[in-house]
């Protein structure tokens, strides 16, 4: 199974930036930017 | 011309290879060209979609997903016996690589079946809240891919995208879906063969709603009375440097005291039963649960988001359009068949409404989603839409063939993996619509804070 998030957020330099990789494992909870 | 015609003798010599070689070549091209130009569209030319992609998919396709899904779910809730569920479910930790020292109870015997075993639940702490992180990932899963959507097109791997709007639910200004049987670029040229705007009836749970009263009208606000919802089970608890997130407020801009808020009268916090074609509500009733309790979990959650809760009455857009300034991010998470399958809120916002696509039950593992186009369009999913700190968020649990059900803990009405004969079953991109905008005297929607469970995937 899967989960697709779609989120908005400020963009540019102050914006969103991922804090993970494509292929990553992740587990709830974890940060996944700033 | 007509005397250069019959007098001018025809002269036959065999072509060389190579030019009927070329021949071939340019009927191939132009009809390559022809089916990659070919693109169908609904009446406002967004795209409808359809199962495209290698031969392997169009085998998937041919597939009863929906009956084998049902099957395995059948055989995954029959109950085994006691002596046997320690070494099943051992050789099924090791076959996956779970890992049994967290999960909650960590007897095995407590879990009757496999199905049972599949939706265990973590020891409380097992996952700790990232405080510090805007965003937390909802489930314990592989990131498949991630990135900003341009132009409502949101990659799903490398080289392949899908539209926002199918994943979400498109609806045009009149709120109706008109439908094009089928429209074909001609080289360039978009040319609409037929226009079909039409009021199909789509069966749901037996059940027939016109398409209009299915997807609701574009703008129509649900006018449900507001219940207090039942508390979700938070199973992970925020990590000890927590410190709120929120923007610093003051307590005058969250007042906890029932008088602040126009409160519902007894009778709007138990919405009427549903009846037939109206907008479904399916916030969960929890008649015992104080006012004083819903508002007090409301405002700790109007805190996360840093938002004053009394100015929460305006609705949220749902993606069509962005404040200026921002942009809108996806990401896709997988879940393999070891992880732990319930699923958290991965910030704090407010869930105004569901959108439940009955679609297909297609593997949605890295393989075939690299195979499959507009696969996470194409199967079940439930799309929750809402607001966050920053404006629109949405969290879209997509079922597959082993795991085609989706528990949703504040959802009394959802049922997923429906059974529809082929005959009947609705085209891909209707979707059946609930609000949630009983479940908060104040948010307008399911408030739900960082971590908190949400639901989860069920075998079957």
């Amino acid at each position: 199974s899967t989960i697709v998030l779609v989120w908005e957020a400020p963009e540019g330099r102050e914006g969103w930036e991922f804090g993970v990789g494509v292929g990553e494992k992740v587990k709830v909870g974890q940060g996944l930017g700033r | 011309a007509s005397e250069a015609w019959r007098r001018t003798p025809t002269k036959w010599y065999p072509l060389p290879w190579f030019v009927g070689a070329m021949l071939l070549v340019l009927v191939q091209w132009r009809r390559t060209v022809r089916k990659e130009a070919e693109v169908h569209v609904d009446g406002d030319g967004h795209e409808v979609v359809r199962l495209r992609g290698p031969w392997q998919v169009h085998i998937l396709g041919a597939l009863p997903l929906r009956n084998l899904s049902r099957v395995w779910g059948y055989l995954n809730s029959l109950e085994l016996p006691l002596w046997f569920r320690p070494y099943g479910y051992k050789i099924y930790a090791s076959l996956f690589g779970c890992d049994l020292s967290e999960i909650e109870p960590s007897d095995l015997h407590a879990y009757p079946s496999m199905g049972a075993f599949f939706y265990r639940a973590l020891k409380p702490g097992a996952r700790p809240i990232d405080a510090s992180a805007p965003l937390v990932s909802p489930a314990d899963g592989t990131v498949l891919h991630f990135g900003k959507v341009e132009g409502a097109r949101v990659e799903q791997v490398k080289g392949l995208t899908y539209s926002l709007d199918a994943l979400l639910g498109l609806e045009d200004q009149s709120g109706k879906r008109t439908r094009v049987r089928r429209a074909e670029a001609d080289l360039g040229k978009r040319k609409e063969i037929e226009v079909v705007d039409d009021e199909e009836f789509a069966n749901v749970n037996g059940i027939e709603y016109s398409l209009n009263q299915l997807i609701g009208g574009a703008g129509s606000t649900p006018s449900t009375p507001v219940t207090p919802s039942a508390p979700s089970h938070p199973t992970t608890q925020r990590s000890s440097s927590a410190s709120t997130s929120a923007t610093e407020s003051t307590d005058e801009e969250f007042p906890t005291d029932p008088k602040a808020y126009s409160t519902p009268s007894s009778r709007d916090r138990h919405p009427s039963p549903q009846k037939h074609g109206e907008r479904i509500d399916a916030s969960v009733v929890e008649p015992d649960r104080s006012i004083q309790e819903t508002l007090s979990h409301d405002v700790s959650v109007a805190k996360e988001m840093g938002v004053s809760p009394t100015l929460q009455r305006t609705r949220s857009t749902y993606g069509a359009t962005v404040r200026p300034g921002n942009a809108l991010y996806f990401m896709v998470v997988y879940l393999a068949p070891g992880d732990y399958h319930r699923f958290h809120s991965p910030t704090a916002w407010v869930v105004e409404k569901r959108r439940h696509f009955m679609g297909e039950l297609f593997s949605v593992s890295p393989y075939v989603a690299k195979r499959l186009e507009n696969l996470f369009v194409l199967n079940e999913r439930v799309a929750l839409l809402g607001r966050w700190r920053h404006g629109f968020f949405s969290m879209i649990p997509v079922g597959a063939t082993n795991v085609g059900s989706i528990k949703i803990n504040f959802d009394q009405q959802l049922r997923t993996n429906l059974r529809h004969p082929r005959r009947s079953r609705p085209p891909p991109g209707t979707y059946e619509e609930a609000t949630y905008s009983a479940a908060s005297p104040i948010l307008n929607g399911q408030p739900l804070s960082a971590g908190e469970e949400m639901g989860g995937f069920c075998l079957g």
